[in-house]
């Protein structure tokens, strides 16, 4: 489905992943993560029209939601989501001088759908 | 301008990190080469778009996904000279297993002592590790800890190198019980030639040994929330 070009002119935005670097010292925690520095986390933006709903990695719910939407415009539009995303691992220090290594699942996006 | 995150939401996040609070070390220890070696495989695995099991240490051979090193906190017990029969150093050790208290499976607790760094120069005579529980009030009470229940006695070639212990059984049975966490007794001995009584190369390696033993305790654990067993898995 990736494959699938998406037609041009039909959604000025379109639901897709982009780039977003979290960096430990904007947070302060740079103070006791030892590593990594920071890692690129990205997120996920953009509409999910239906007519764009076949080339956007839709779930069919969504495809639902948003035929819904073209009827009864209360009904909220689908929402662009990460639909695959990736662990890493930390490493951190606590107030004990003991140093840890975690792993933590769902920190990257992979990749967006709607 | 940025803004800082509010008190509340890190508080969210911290505690999905499993801590109470941002830690606020005064400074970094250096960190242990087992940790450095995992966390650089699995950096490289992810850059390079390999599915990884995050659940399963492969350095190890152990599931788990939190890895913890804790310093020894404990102290020498005699620094004297060695004595007539070779004992060189009598030391505590202690771990603090406080922070060990979220929802797991302990999976493996690893003590290693290292005797130094491996050297065709520093060959030494051949060293004997005992190590006990302790028994006795230790750092808690005045009296000096005492050896308990033996748990391993190795004889190494010389003291160099790192040496482990499998305190998996010891550890469990500690966090059942803290109380009953009243640390480690280690005895090395170096084994010169008895008749002449302690001779200089045991003082030198006994003097060594001094200087430069190091304890840690690694701890696995594998939280199932995070981490379910493949039959739950999708």
């Amino acid at each position: 489905r990736a494959a699938i070009p998406v037609p041009k002119g039909s959604c000025r935005n379109p639901c897709h992943r982009h780039q977003l670097f979290i960096n430990f010292r904007d947070l302060g925690w740079h103070k006791w993560i030892i590593a990594p520095k920071g890692f690129m986390a990205n997120y996920c933006h953009g509409d999910c029209p239906f007519s764009m709903t076949t080339y956007l990695n839709s779930s069919n719910y969504a495809f639902m939601q948003a035929l819904m939407h073209a009827v009864d415009p209360k009904v909220p539009k689908a929402v662009c989501i990460p639909t695959k995303l990736s662990p890493i691992s930390m490493l951190y220090q606590d107030n004990d001088e003991t140093v840890i290594l975690r792993h933590y699942e769902d920190m990257v996006v992979d990749e967006c759908g709607c | 301008a940025w803004g800082q995150p509010s008190k509340f939401q890190e508080y969210d996040f911290l505690q999905f990190l499993d801590l109470e609070k941002a830690p606020s070390p005064r400074r970094f220890q250096p960190v242990p080469r087992i940790l450095r070696k995992i966390f650089q495989a699995r950096e490289a695995a992810a850059a390079g778009g390999v599915s990884q099991d995050f659940c399963y240490v492969k350095e190890l051979g152990v599931r788990g996904n939190l890895l913890r090193l804790l310093p020894d906190q404990g102290f020498f017990l005699n620094t004297q000279n060695p004595s007539r029969d070779g004992s060189c150093l009598q030391k505590y050790l202690y771990f603090n297993l406080s922070a060990i208290k979220e929802k797991g499976t302990l999976t493996m607790a690893r003590l290693t002592l290292d005797l130094g760094p491996r050297s065709y120069y520093n060959l030494g005579p051949e060293v004997e590790v005992a190590l006990s529980v302790a028994e006795g009030p230790g750092v808690w009470g005045r009296s000096l800890p005492k050896p308990g229940r033996r748990l391993a006695l190795q004889s190494v070639p010389g003291p160099q190198g790192p040496l482990h212990f499998n305190l998996q059984d010891v550890v469990k049975d500690w966090n059942g019980n803290r109380l009953k966490n009243l640390g480690l007794y280690l005895e090395i001995l170096a084994k010169g030639d008895r008749h002449s009584g302690v001779n200089f190369q045991v003082e030198n390696t006994c003097d060594r040994l001094l200087r430069s033993l190091r304890a840690s305790l690694l701890v696995v654990t594998l939280n199932p929330d995070h981490c379910p067993s493949s039959s739950r898995k999708r």
